[in-house]
């Protein structure tokens, strides 16, 4: 069944709030949904805020089944075509009082990053998800946050994490180890990390 | 609905085929700098219909094919294999299970094949649409590229959301 | 020659003066993320004389005062001075210390001053030259930007040489 | 006195080679100077090895003199600008045999981009470098490789380096701390590490 875009976003938006609680302890954050300018010079346009969409969705009763809902939301101006609307993320860290997005740290950005992708995973859940090396930029803290997260979460979609660090290691149901040799060849052992189940199988050169 | 395996044979540092299979839950691949984990998800991206050679890191899509090392000869072909399980039908076809295997060989000859039949490209990314998987989606992120979600324009970010809708 | 130190108000995380001083050989600066080690980095290049507020991950200049916090109101203006210790002479002027400060505010109205007379953006440039310090050297490496080197065109490069030549 | 493109290079390229054998133990680097097409389609056309430099300085007697000597390689050829003039970076690590940079895994690609720094470095150092988590793609070999490397060339100049790594703090002269409290005010607390030096001063708000 092929939920539409309005329904997608309004629940992305929802759950980013409360990923970005448990990422940014204190912080606060938001989706929103912008119309931007051709040129982009002047900056995206707010059209719709997260709260917006569901109580139009109300008023107009009809909103999750209209795709083209937040352009009559423009009636009266320029005739937008529906490909300028974007998504805005807002992000303030505890304590902080300013939101632009390119001022944030290499961590923060990441994290970040992080919770927009969980909140569409929330949202409507792939069935799997590769992830390499996504936490090289956070700390041990924001390490151990991110992959509480992810173990949360890991019920209901299978995650293969791809890393360097030990840290992320120790949340593997299933380890793959890949080392090479002199000749260019990569090889892969695997074991599993839980005594109930069968070691995941790799088979090597035949 | 989830990852059962995949095979590479003749992809980047894998000559040989070489066979992963994943469960449910969460599956770590670590080892050394360029021992070959970022190949794996270069891989998945691959066999799934990746398009620019860019995204695999590299300038012509025969980059793949593995170039031969110390005492290894080069490939003439590179070919990988991953199988879904749909046991809950998600893959809105009628298989439990849907393998999908691509192959790319030097004189750029390359083929599809959806559980053994040779098929085109548009019929693979017709079974992933509606997974959220496939390129346009936000299923794989490469190395080095999770800031993107940041540091790119809103539209992007909509796309993403939308293929996910 | 060496830095001696830098000092830092105003400018993004850092409200109140806070000086650092440097000694030879190697110092790191650790905190964790989004403690304002960057924002460090970030001034030493500002200080030098960078015009481009991407460059520092601003959207316009006036990105680089502090905007504000929990309890901290925002300020009028951000000053950045670095001294660079000239023993050697390897700065070719005749001070044995440079200080090279800069100023803006929120009307965008900014000043340089060379040991504490004011000068040009050129003159600041000027003095820095020849050392391969500034944008276009190589002596300040960005976050995330160290694989820049090898994912650069070739020519990019070459201006890397040269600046040092 | 300003040394010419060509002498630096020739020093880099030098270099360079010897800093890959410490980076990459059993691999091969080289730089090499190459023209590039105006499109950029054909790819970079090869014009003077880092040997073919010295080779050619002896030839004519006065390469080092004349900024242009490359394009005089050039001559019959279409003129060529001098601004197309870049520097290709080639690097085989131990076992392997293809050179394309793109496909270097995000660890190579770092350290190739740290030899070639330090190559320059090397030819005409600068009076001090700032190193924003230059190693975050680095696995702990080749985190500890690199700081070999760095605490070797420290007598020679002064290495600022920022990271959220204990590995790299080790090998601090200087250590200076930074953190942010609920005010989004930066703070920093420094100490030295050797028992013979002052420490180093940091001034928090007057
Ligand atoms: N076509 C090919 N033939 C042979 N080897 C290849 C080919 N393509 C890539 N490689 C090799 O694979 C290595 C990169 O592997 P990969 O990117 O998977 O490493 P990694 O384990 O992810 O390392 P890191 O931790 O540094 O990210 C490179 O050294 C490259 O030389
Ligand atoms: N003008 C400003 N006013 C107030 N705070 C600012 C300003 N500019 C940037 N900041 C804050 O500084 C923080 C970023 O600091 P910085 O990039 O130095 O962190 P970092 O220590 O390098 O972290 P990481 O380890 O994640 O790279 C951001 O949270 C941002 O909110
Ligand atoms: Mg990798
Ligand atoms: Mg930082």
């Amino acid at each position: 069944i092929r939920e539409t875009f309005e329904a997608t976003f309004a629940a992305t938006a929802r759950h980013f709030e409360e990923v970005v609680n448990r990422l940014f302890p204190g912080g606060r954050g938001q989706l929103r949904l912008v119309q931007e300018d051709g040129q982009g010079s002047g900056g995206p346009r707010r059209i719709l805020g997260a709260e917006a969409i569901d109580g139009q969705a109300r008023e107009s009763g009809g909103l999750a089944d209209d795709e083209d809902g937040e352009d009559r939301e423009q009636a009266g101006e320029d005739a937008t075509p529906e490909d300028r609307v974007g998504v805005e993320l807002e992000i303030t860290p505890a304590g902080k009082s300013m939101k632009r997005l390119s001022l944030l740290s290499g961590g923060e950005k990441s994290l970040t990053a992080l919770a927009f992708l969980f909140s569409v995973f929330l949202a409507r859940p792939c069935p799997f998800y590769i992830l390499d090396e996504v936490e090289a930029a956070l700390d041990d803290i924001n390490i151990d946050r991110f992959l509480d997260l992810l173990r949360s979460y890991s019920s209901r979609a299978q995650f293969i994490v791809v890393t360097h660090q030990r840290r992320t290691m120790e949340v593997a149901d299933w380890l793959y180890g890949v080392s090479m040799g002199g000749d260019g060849v990569s090889r892969v052992v695997s074991r599993r990390l839980e005594a109930d189940r069968e070691p995941p199988a790799v088979a090597g050169a035949a | 609905m989830h990852l059962r395996s995949i095979s590479l044979k003749g992809f980047k540092s894998f000559p040989d085929r070489t066979t992963l299979e994943f469960g449910p839950g969460v599956s770590v691949i670590v080892g050394p700098n360029g021992s070959g984990k970022s190949n794996i998800t270069d891989a998945v991206l691959w066999a799934m219909g990746e398009q620019s050679p860019l995204a695999v890191r590299g300038q012509a899509m025969q980059d793949v094919i593995f170039a031969g090392g110390h005492g290894q000869h080069e490939r003439s072909e590179a070919e990988v294999e991953i199988v879904i399980d749909n046991a809950d039908g998600g893959l809105g076809v009628e298989f439990t299970e849907v393998s999908i295997l691509r192959r790319l060989d030097r004189a750029s000859d390359g083929e599809y094949r959806l559980n053994g039949a040779r098929c085109r490209l548009v019929d693979v990314l017709e079974v992933l649409s509606d997974t959220g998987l496939g390129r346009e989606g936000h299923s794989v992120v490469s190395q080095g590229r999770v800031e993107a979600v940041v540091t790119s324009k809103p539209r992007d970010r909509r796309l993403l959301i939308e293929e996910a809708a």
